[in-house]
């Protein structure tokens, strides 16, 4: 699971 | 989502309503740089292309549509509507983009989280957005006569930044999985390319006369 694999931003 | 990071995409939000009405109303664009107008769409461009391929929430989606099509509509204001073209400042307006673009699309192939097309033009955008403000600065210390809505308008779009700055130290502390080192790099150098704004702003404001730079 890469670091930046949650990208819920805008 | 906490109230930090709801309040800075508000802020950004209103910011481009900012523009918009200032256009719209007085039918100019004086002193607004199209081409950090140009940068904010290829950053939007480059980093909402995830509206393709993954889903997040209905809030982020139409706020991504809402940032894409608001960019576009000013670009198109300034490039082609007839009254509001004859007011851009074309010969101060001189900052050349690949000054920006060309180094952030080699840091972005350097510095990132995956060596693919779509996590390159992702960091790009992250990269590029953290000085996609510097044309409108440097055309707003040439031509020095700032109306109160652009004022307003940069200032809001500082405000975004440092509200999301909130956000991720909140996020720092309650998500342990959250860490985004890339974005809070950009996210502290695009704040910062704010501070010498925000200082004259808060004077102006507190002597309760027009921004004045110096």
């Amino acid at each position: 699971d890469s670091l930046a694999s949650t990208k819920d931003e805008l | 989502m906490n109230l930090f990071r709801l309040a800075g995409d508000m802020s950004h939000l209103f910011s481009i309503v900012l523009i918009l009405l200032k256009i719209y109303t007085s039918k100019s664009c004086a002193g607004l740089s199209m081409k950090t107008q140009e940068l904010y769409t290829l950053v939007f461009v480059t980093r909402y292309l995830d509206l393709f391929y993954s889903y997040v929430s209905l809030y982020n989606t139409v706020m991504k549509l809402i940032f894409l099509a608001s960019s576009f509509g000013i670009l198109w204001y300034m490039r082609y509507h007839k009254q509001v073209k004859q007011t851009y400042d074309r010969e101060q307006d001189t900052f050349r983009h690949y000054i920006l673009v060309v180094p952030c699309a080699v840091l972005a192939l350097i510095v990132n989280n995956e060596l693919s097309v779509t996590e390159v033009l992702w960091t790009f955008s992250i990269y590029l957005e953290a000085v996609a403000i510097l044309p409108q600065l440097v055309l707003l210390q040439r031509t020095k006569n700032v109306d109160n809505l652009t004022g307003q308008y940069i200032f809001f779009l500082g405000a975004y930044r440092a509200l999301y700055i909130l956000n991720w130290i909140y996020r720092y502390w309650t998500e342990p999985k959250y860490r985004q080192y890339l974005v809070w790099a950009a996210g502290l150098v695009q704040t910062g390319l704010y501070a010498d704004f925000f200082y004259y702003y808060l004077k102006s404001w507190q002597a309760g006369e027009k921004l004045r730079l110096p």
